[in-house]
């Protein structure tokens, strides 16, 4: 990956429900794509699930312990040290960097500016509707608005005409365009905020889960032995218009079974929303002639429960909250496309494309969002910054997650064998 | 033999869920949920925490989870108080 430039895609509260993840629900064409071109890891887990704080760790390479950060509340670079972050580090060395959507959490936590100008060589990009995000949009039965946690709406009908995630695609592309010409080497990160709730996507996307489709979670029940300090009773979900309506009991509800499959058949197609805008990105990057010589990383912030353990957001540190997606694009090193001036992202429709495909290559290890930083610069032929002392709220770059490049070996090894076992046909293995 | 390890950690006011449970403002902060988990299981202690000087006190737990993957994949049994499993604890901490 020396030399190249770095498209990082980061998602909201996208557990890794992905067909590449071996969800059999869930239609994700264009991340199953990218998967099959990529290393996944299966085991990759946030720091805290919970935006701000998980943001800010995995941007900075430190912990939540290191940059005290644990609620919304404080800027790192004041509240605890002055820590380099990874937009900072390609930018102190020569790369272009911008920043689309959420990346950094909006507010006091990144300094009311998403760390511009430390990150950022220009300021950056917030759609413009993303100031509805929690407005009186979704059409209730009674024809009137409301707040809804559960929010297919029809696009045409929402302020500007068009939702945030839909304009950071646009912007994404519209930079991606500007740097085809330019010399300069990039690290663009592109922060989608669905399936963030409220679950608020275009309503076309309801047809591909048929609420017949729609199983509750295995587990839809507190589980008996747990500590109550270890349950998070889901407020932000109860403050929703529809959800307040069911005048669900504090602090163990549990929400009717019917409201449970409308949750989980909303963040599916929530999820295929976001699919579409990941896809449409890429076909872009193969537009401008860039796949070959871009390292594509996609993750999210942390995951969320969809009914597990009788619980409905983050907030806790069960494995469905805390698990996350993780792939690496890396041209000529996760696949070995690089050069041949193919398309290596062919935007799927997924309400058409009904093939799954299997990834390269697959690592079981466990790995941590932390570790981003120096697997980023390593990837990148940076200088891996040094692993942080004991101490480093002094210590202005230094990280403390190890590079997981190097399982990207052993699972390339085993992408090799199943291609000697015939098994690189993806369709065939799938 | 080289095993790869996770950590995660959530703060809470309190030990029993409240209002604040979810998203507790730094100053509210009494507990904080220290985890840790390999391919076999999650480990989980809730311990005494001090937001004046952040500090963790792991001699003070409040509460503990023990999940077995294999078993138990989606962490319904919490095995923390199985004297059975006191060996595994044993050797996690």
């Amino acid at each position: 990956g020396d030399g190249m430039n770095v498209l990082f895609i980061v998602v909201d509260d996208l557990r890794p429900v992905l067909g590449c993840y071996g969800d059999k629900l869930v239609k994700s064409p264009n991340i199953d794509q990218l998967a099959s071109q990529s290393i996944v890891f299966s085991n990759a887990y946030a720091q805290q699930a919970v935006c701000a704080p998980s943001r800010v760790s995995f941007l900075t390479g430190r912990r939540p312990d290191t940059t005290r950060l644990y609620d919304f509340y404080s800027y790192w670079r004041v509240h605890a040290g002055n820590y380099s972050t990874v937009p900072q580090y390609f930018k102190e060395n020569g790369y272009m960097t911008m920043s689309v959507g959420k990346v950094f959490h909006p507010g006091v936590s990144s300094n009311y500016s998403d760390d511009y100008p430390y990150s950022w060589s220009i300021p950056p990009f917030h759609p413009s509707t993303e100031k509805y995000e929690n407005d009186k949009t979704c059409r209730g039965k009674d024809g009137r608005l409301y707040a809804n946690l559960v929010c297919p709406v029809d696009v045409t009908e929402m302020p500007g005409g068009t939702l945030p995630d839909i304009q950071s695609t646009e912007e994404a592309m519209r930079l991606l365009n500007v740097m085809k010409t330019k010399k300069q080497k990039f690290f663009l990160a592109v922060g989608y905020h669905k399936p963030h709730i409220p679950l608020r996507y275009p309503q076309e996307f309801l047809k591909l889960y048929p609420l017949e489709n729609i199983t509750l979670a295995p587990d839809p029940w507190v589980p008996e032995k747990l500590p109550p300090v270890a349950y998070n009773p889901w407020m932000d979900i109860r403050q929703r218009d529809d959800v307040k309506a069911l005048n669900v009991s504090f602090p163990y509800g549990p929400l009717p079974d019917e409201f449970q499959r409308l949750i989980r058949q909303s963040y599916y197609a929530a999820v295929s929303y976001l699919d579409m805008q990941v896809g449409l990105l890429l076909n872009a990057l193969d537009d401008v002639g860039l796949s070959n010589s871009t390292i594509v990383v996609f993750t999210a912030d942390h995951g969320w429960s969809l009914g597990e353990h009788g619980e409905w957001a983050k907030y806790s540190n069960f494995d469905v909250a805390t698990r996350v997606p993780l792939m690496f694009y890396v041209p000529g090193m996760t696949t070995s496309s690089a050069g041949q001036g193919g398309r290596v992202f062919p935007y799927l429709d997924p309400f058409s494309h009904i093939l799954g495909v299997v990834p390269q290559g697959r690592s079981n290890k466990m790995v941590e969002l932390v570790s981003l930083f120096s697997t980023l610069a390593e990837l990148a032929g940076l200088q891996v910054p040094p692993a942080c002392p004991g101490t480093s709220l002094h210590v202005a770059l230094c990280t403390e997650g190890a590079s997981i490049v190097r399982y990207f070996k052993s699972s390339e090894q085993k992408a090799q064998k199943k291609k000697e076992d015939g098994c690189d046909d993806t369709n065939r293995c799938y | 033999k080289e095993e790869s390890v996770a950590f995660s950690q959530y703060p809470r006011p309190a030990d029993i869920p409240q209002w604040n449970s979810d998203k507790p403002k730094l100053k509210e902060i009494r507990i904080m949920g220290y985890s840790m988990r390999t391919i076999d299981y999650r480990y989980t202690v809730w311990v005494r925490f001090n937001p004046e000087n952040f500090s963790a006190d792991f001699e003070d737990v409040h509460a503990g989870e023990l999940y077995i993957m294999e078993t138990d994949p989606n962490q319904d049994n919490n095995v923390y108080n199985n004297t059975l499993h006191s060996h595994l604890l044993k050797k996690i901490v």
